[in-house]
Protein backbone atom coordinates (compact mmCIF):
# COMPACT_ATOMS: atom_id res chain seq x y z
CA UNK A 1 0.00 0.00 0.00
CA UNK A 2 0.75 3.34 -0.33
CA UNK A 3 0.36 7.05 1.03
CA UNK A 4 0.83 5.90 4.29
CA UNK A 5 -1.52 3.39 4.46
CA UNK A 6 -1.22 0.33 6.17
CA UNK A 7 -0.96 -3.14 4.90
CA UNK A 8 -3.98 -5.14 4.47
CA UNK A 9 -5.38 -6.83 6.95
CA UNK A 10 -6.76 -9.85 5.00
CA UNK A 11 -5.58 -12.70 2.37
CA UNK A 12 -4.69 -10.77 -0.70
CA UNK A 13 -4.48 -12.82 -3.78
CA UNK A 14 -3.30 -9.99 -6.09
CA UNK A 15 0.55 -9.16 -5.53
CA UNK A 16 0.46 -5.91 -7.22
CA UNK A 17 -2.56 -4.11 -5.61
CA UNK A 18 -3.51 -4.02 -1.91
CA UNK A 19 -6.64 -5.68 -1.90
CA UNK A 20 -9.63 -4.49 0.04
CA UNK A 21 -8.91 -0.96 -0.39
CA UNK A 22 -10.84 1.54 -2.29
CA UNK A 23 -9.91 4.41 -5.40
CA UNK A 24 -6.46 5.35 -4.84
CA UNK A 25 -5.54 3.51 -1.54
CA UNK A 26 -5.97 0.02 -3.57
CA UNK A 27 -2.66 1.08 -5.67
CA UNK B 1 -31.19 -5.09 -2.36
CA UNK B 2 -34.15 -4.65 -0.41
CA UNK B 3 -34.17 -1.29 1.90
CA UNK B 4 -30.75 -0.65 0.18
CA UNK B 5 -29.71 3.05 -1.50
CA UNK B 6 -28.01 3.45 -4.87
CA UNK B 7 -23.95 3.31 -4.21
CA UNK B 8 -21.54 5.89 -4.75
CA UNK B 9 -19.56 5.45 -7.81
CA UNK B 10 -16.42 3.62 -7.25
CA UNK B 11 -17.11 2.88 -3.38
CA UNK B 12 -17.33 -1.23 -3.93
CA UNK B 13 -14.82 -1.52 -6.70
CA UNK B 14 -14.80 -5.66 -6.32
CA UNK B 15 -18.21 -5.66 -7.42
CA UNK B 16 -18.95 -7.90 -10.50
CA UNK B 17 -21.84 -8.43 -12.20
CA UNK B 18 -22.45 -12.20 -14.01
CA UNK B 19 -24.63 -12.36 -17.08
CA UNK B 20 -25.67 -15.43 -18.30
CA UNK B 21 -26.93 -15.45 -22.62
CA UNK B 22 -26.61 -11.22 -21.87
CA UNK B 23 -28.66 -10.69 -18.95
CA UNK B 24 -27.24 -10.06 -15.16
CA UNK B 25 -28.04 -13.14 -12.97
CA UNK B 26 -25.67 -12.71 -10.43
CA UNK B 27 -22.94 -11.25 -8.57
CA UNK B 28 -19.41 -11.90 -7.86
CA UNK B 29 -16.36 -10.30 -6.22
CA UNK B 30 -12.97 -9.35 -8.00
CA UNK B 31 -10.10 -11.40 -6.08
CA UNK B 32 -6.91 -11.04 -8.18
CA UNK B 33 -7.04 -9.93 -12.53
CA UNK B 34 -8.17 -13.40 -13.11
CA UNK B 35 -10.06 -14.88 -10.63
CA UNK B 36 -13.59 -13.66 -9.89
CA UNK B 37 -15.75 -15.11 -6.56
CA UNK B 38 -19.35 -15.73 -6.98
CA UNK B 39 -21.95 -18.64 -5.58
CA UNK B 40 -21.92 -21.91 -7.47
CA UNK B 41 -25.69 -21.94 -7.97
CA UNK B 42 -25.19 -19.42 -10.27
CA UNK B 43 -23.44 -21.78 -12.61
CA UNK B 44 -25.12 -24.86 -12.38
CA UNK B 45 -27.98 -24.18 -14.60
CA UNK B 46 -25.34 -24.66 -17.66
CA UNK B 47 -22.16 -26.48 -18.34
CA UNK B 48 -21.53 -24.12 -21.00
CA UNK B 49 -19.70 -21.35 -19.89
CA UNK B 50 -19.68 -19.44 -23.69
CA UNK B 51 -23.02 -18.22 -21.99
CA UNK B 52 -21.31 -16.34 -18.99
CA UNK B 53 -19.75 -13.12 -18.90
CA UNK B 54 -18.31 -10.84 -16.20
CA UNK B 55 -18.60 -7.25 -15.62
CA UNK B 56 -16.10 -4.74 -13.75
CA UNK B 57 -16.02 -1.64 -13.53
CA UNK B 58 -19.97 -1.29 -13.47
CA UNK B 59 -22.22 1.21 -11.79
CA UNK B 60 -25.23 0.98 -13.84
CA UNK B 61 -26.32 -2.33 -15.64
CA UNK B 62 -27.11 -0.15 -18.49
CA UNK B 63 -24.48 2.40 -19.06
CA UNK B 64 -20.65 1.41 -19.57
CA UNK B 65 -18.55 3.37 -17.70
CA UNK B 66 -14.96 4.92 -18.60
CA UNK B 67 -13.33 1.81 -16.15
CA UNK B 68 -16.16 -0.96 -17.21
CA UNK B 69 -14.69 -3.83 -18.54
CA UNK B 70 -16.07 -7.20 -19.99
CA UNK B 71 -14.90 -10.56 -19.77
CA UNK B 72 -15.44 -14.28 -21.13
CA UNK B 73 -14.86 -17.10 -18.47
CA UNK B 74 -12.66 -19.70 -19.05
CA UNK B 75 -13.62 -21.90 -16.44
CA UNK B 76 -15.14 -22.54 -13.03
CA UNK B 77 -14.69 -24.65 -10.03
CA UNK B 78 -17.53 -25.49 -7.69
CA UNK B 79 -16.89 -26.16 -4.53
CA UNK B 80 -16.47 -30.38 -3.83
CA UNK B 81 -19.26 -29.72 -0.90
CA UNK B 82 -22.03 -28.04 -3.34
CA UNK B 83 -25.49 -29.61 -2.52
CA UNK B 84 -23.83 -32.61 -0.88
CA UNK B 85 -24.83 -32.30 2.58
CA UNK B 86 -27.56 -29.52 2.05
CA UNK B 87 -29.60 -28.43 -0.78
CA UNK B 88 -27.21 -25.38 -1.17
CA UNK B 89 -24.72 -25.84 1.08
CA UNK B 90 -21.07 -25.05 -0.35
CA UNK B 91 -22.40 -22.64 -2.58
CA UNK B 92 -19.08 -21.45 -3.73
CA UNK B 93 -17.80 -20.96 -7.44
CA UNK B 94 -14.54 -19.43 -8.58
CA UNK B 95 -14.68 -18.12 -12.13
CA UNK B 96 -11.49 -17.77 -14.22
CA UNK B 97 -11.48 -15.48 -16.62
CA UNK B 98 -9.93 -15.94 -20.17
CA UNK B 99 -8.19 -12.09 -19.52
CA UNK B 100 -6.77 -10.09 -16.99
CA UNK B 101 -8.88 -7.29 -15.12
CA UNK B 102 -6.75 -4.05 -15.95
CA UNK B 103 -7.34 -2.47 -12.23
CA UNK B 104 -7.99 1.19 -11.82
CA UNK B 105 -9.56 3.53 -9.18
CA UNK B 106 -12.85 1.83 -9.89
CA UNK B 107 -11.79 -1.63 -10.28
CA UNK B 108 -10.02 -3.40 -7.57
CA UNK B 109 -9.42 -6.59 -6.02
CA UNK B 110 -10.97 -7.74 -2.41
CA UNK B 111 -8.97 -9.22 0.64
CA UNK B 112 -10.30 -12.91 1.59
CA UNK B 113 -10.51 -12.82 5.92
CA UNK B 114 -8.07 -15.73 7.68
CA UNK B 115 -10.27 -18.44 9.03
CA UNK B 116 -9.66 -17.37 12.13
CA UNK B 117 -11.19 -13.95 11.86
CA UNK B 118 -13.73 -12.50 14.66
CA UNK B 119 -16.83 -11.57 13.69
CA UNK B 120 -17.83 -10.45 17.21
CA UNK B 121 -17.82 -7.09 18.37
CA UNK B 122 -20.33 -5.26 16.55
CA UNK B 123 -18.22 -4.95 12.81
CA UNK B 124 -20.19 -2.96 10.30
CA UNK B 125 -20.70 -5.03 7.02
CA UNK B 126 -22.40 -4.40 3.72
CA UNK B 127 -23.82 -6.40 0.91
CA UNK B 128 -24.17 -4.72 -2.43
CA UNK B 129 -25.65 -6.14 -5.77
CA UNK B 130 -27.98 -5.93 -8.24
CA UNK B 131 -30.55 -7.93 -7.33
CA UNK B 132 -34.60 -7.37 -6.92
CA UNK B 133 -35.43 -4.16 -4.91
CA UNK B 134 -38.84 -4.75 -4.11
CA UNK B 135 -41.02 -8.32 -2.82
CA UNK B 136 -42.79 -7.19 -6.00
CA UNK B 137 -40.49 -8.11 -8.39
CA UNK B 138 -38.84 -4.63 -9.04
CA UNK B 139 -35.37 -4.57 -10.40
CA UNK B 140 -32.69 -1.92 -10.24
CA UNK B 141 -30.46 -0.77 -13.07
CA UNK B 142 -28.03 1.42 -10.20
CA UNK B 143 -26.33 -1.02 -7.55
CA UNK B 144 -27.38 -0.89 -4.60
CA UNK B 145 -26.10 -0.99 -1.05
CA UNK B 146 -27.52 -1.89 2.18
CA UNK B 147 -25.48 -2.02 5.84
CA UNK B 148 -26.55 -5.08 7.61
CA UNK B 149 -25.72 -6.50 11.18
CA UNK B 150 -24.55 -10.30 11.62
CA UNK B 151 -26.77 -12.33 13.13
CA UNK B 152 -25.87 -15.02 15.27
CA UNK B 153 -26.09 -18.75 13.48
CA UNK B 154 -28.12 -20.30 16.44
CA UNK B 155 -30.10 -17.56 16.16
CA UNK B 156 -30.92 -17.78 12.43
CA UNK B 157 -31.36 -21.26 13.15
CA UNK B 158 -34.21 -20.68 15.31
CA UNK B 159 -35.57 -18.47 13.07
CA UNK B 160 -35.31 -20.98 9.97
CA UNK B 161 -36.87 -23.31 12.10
CA UNK B 162 -34.33 -26.39 12.24
CA UNK B 163 -30.63 -26.45 13.06
CA UNK B 164 -29.95 -28.18 9.95
CA UNK B 165 -31.44 -25.62 7.38
CA UNK B 166 -28.38 -23.25 8.21
CA UNK B 167 -24.99 -24.78 8.47
CA UNK B 168 -21.94 -23.85 10.62
CA UNK B 169 -20.54 -22.90 7.42
CA UNK B 170 -22.95 -20.45 6.47
CA UNK B 171 -23.62 -16.89 7.84
CA UNK B 172 -26.79 -14.86 8.18
CA UNK B 173 -27.05 -11.41 8.06
CA UNK B 174 -30.04 -9.10 7.81
CA UNK B 175 -31.77 -5.85 9.37
CA UNK B 176 -35.15 -7.03 11.03
CA UNK B 177 -36.49 -4.01 11.92
CA UNK B 178 -35.13 -2.01 9.02
CA UNK B 179 -36.32 -4.65 6.57
CA UNK B 180 -33.15 -4.76 4.67
CA UNK B 181 -32.41 -7.53 2.90
CA UNK B 182 -30.52 -9.33 -0.05
CA UNK B 183 -32.75 -10.65 -2.70
CA UNK B 184 -33.15 -12.38 -5.99
CA UNK B 185 -30.20 -11.26 -8.26
CA UNK B 186 -27.62 -10.52 -5.26
CA UNK B 187 -26.57 -14.05 -5.15
CA UNK B 188 -22.75 -14.43 -5.47
CA UNK B 189 -22.17 -11.26 -4.54
CA UNK B 190 -20.35 -10.09 -1.56
CA UNK B 191 -20.91 -9.54 1.98
CA UNK B 192 -18.66 -7.46 2.95
CA UNK B 193 -16.75 -6.29 6.97
CA UNK B 194 -14.56 -3.39 7.23
CA UNK B 195 -11.43 -4.07 9.77
CA UNK B 196 -8.68 -1.68 10.30
CA UNK B 197 -9.47 -0.12 7.49
CA UNK B 198 -9.35 -2.94 5.29
CA UNK B 199 -12.19 -4.45 3.72
CA UNK B 200 -13.31 -8.47 4.19
CA UNK B 201 -14.90 -10.21 2.28
CA UNK B 202 -16.75 -12.54 4.91
CA UNK B 203 -20.07 -13.80 3.11
CA UNK B 204 -21.46 -14.89 -0.91
CA UNK B 205 -25.14 -14.09 -1.39
CA UNK B 206 -26.73 -17.77 -1.44
CA UNK B 207 -30.43 -18.27 0.12
CA UNK B 208 -33.08 -17.31 2.02
CA UNK B 209 -36.86 -18.04 2.56
CA UNK B 210 -37.99 -15.30 -0.10
CA UNK B 211 -37.03 -11.19 0.68
CA UNK B 212 -40.16 -9.75 2.14
CA UNK B 213 -39.79 -11.44 5.00
CA UNK B 214 -37.64 -9.88 7.99
CA UNK B 215 -37.61 -13.39 10.46
CA UNK B 216 -36.15 -15.08 7.51
CA UNK B 217 -32.37 -13.43 7.21
CA UNK B 218 -30.42 -13.67 4.18
CA UNK B 219 -28.07 -16.51 4.51
CA UNK B 220 -24.47 -16.43 3.01
CA UNK B 221 -21.56 -18.64 2.21
CA UNK B 222 -19.27 -18.04 5.24
CA UNK B 223 -16.01 -17.38 3.34
CA UNK B 224 -13.79 -17.53 6.27
CA UNK B 225 -14.52 -21.19 6.08
CA UNK B 226 -14.03 -21.81 2.33
CA UNK B 227 -10.50 -19.16 2.14
CA UNK B 228 -8.21 -22.11 2.49
CA UNK B 229 -10.02 -23.81 -0.61
CA UNK B 230 -10.00 -20.67 -2.26
CA UNK B 231 -6.48 -19.94 -1.92
CA UNK B 232 -5.51 -23.11 -2.71
CA UNK B 233 -7.24 -23.53 -5.92
CA UNK B 234 -6.14 -20.03 -6.81
CA UNK B 235 -2.51 -20.93 -6.72
CA UNK B 236 -2.34 -23.91 -7.92
CA UNK B 237 -4.89 -23.59 -11.32
CA UNK B 238 -2.85 -22.74 -13.99
CA UNK B 239 -4.06 -19.21 -15.99
CA UNK B 240 -5.60 -19.57 -19.32
CA UNK B 241 -3.15 -18.77 -22.43
CA UNK B 242 -3.63 -15.72 -24.02
CA UNK B 243 -3.33 -15.34 -27.29
CA UNK B 244 0.17 -13.10 -28.39
CA UNK B 245 0.33 -9.98 -29.67
CA UNK B 246 3.12 -10.86 -32.16
CA UNK B 247 0.79 -13.73 -33.52
CA UNK B 248 -1.55 -10.75 -34.78
CA UNK B 249 0.87 -9.64 -38.18
CA UNK B 250 0.58 -13.88 -38.94
CA UNK B 251 -2.57 -13.35 -38.67
CA UNK B 252 -2.78 -10.64 -41.37
CA UNK B 253 -0.37 -12.41 -43.56
CA UNK B 254 -2.93 -15.29 -43.88
CA UNK B 255 -5.35 -13.61 -44.42
CA UNK B 256 -4.39 -11.13 -46.99
CA UNK B 257 -2.71 -14.61 -48.95
CA UNK B 258 -6.11 -16.78 -48.49
CA UNK B 259 -8.06 -13.44 -50.30
CA UNK B 260 -5.46 -13.02 -52.83
CA UNK B 261 -6.12 -16.45 -53.48
CA UNK B 262 -9.75 -15.99 -53.59
CA UNK B 263 -9.77 -13.28 -55.68
CA UNK B 264 -7.22 -14.89 -58.31
CA UNK B 265 -9.23 -17.24 -60.43
CA UNK B 266 -11.86 -15.05 -62.16
CA UNK B 267 -8.61 -12.95 -63.44
CA UNK B 268 -7.38 -16.18 -64.98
Amino acid sequence: AVRGHPKSQGISLSSNWACGRRGAEGR
Amino acid sequence: VLGGVSAPEGKWPWQVSVHYAGFHVCGGSILNEYWVLSAAHCFDRDKNVKAYDVYVGLKNLKVAGNDTQWFEVNQVILHPTYQVNHPIGGDVALVQLKSRIVFSESVLPICLPPPEVNLTGGVKCWATGWGLVSQRGATSDELQEAQLPLIPVPLCQILYGHRSYVLPNMLCAGDIWNRKTVCEGDSGGPLVCEFNRSWLQIGIVSWGRGCAYPLFPGVYARVPYFASWIYHNIKTTPLPVEPMPSLCPALGATLTVLVAMLAGPPVL
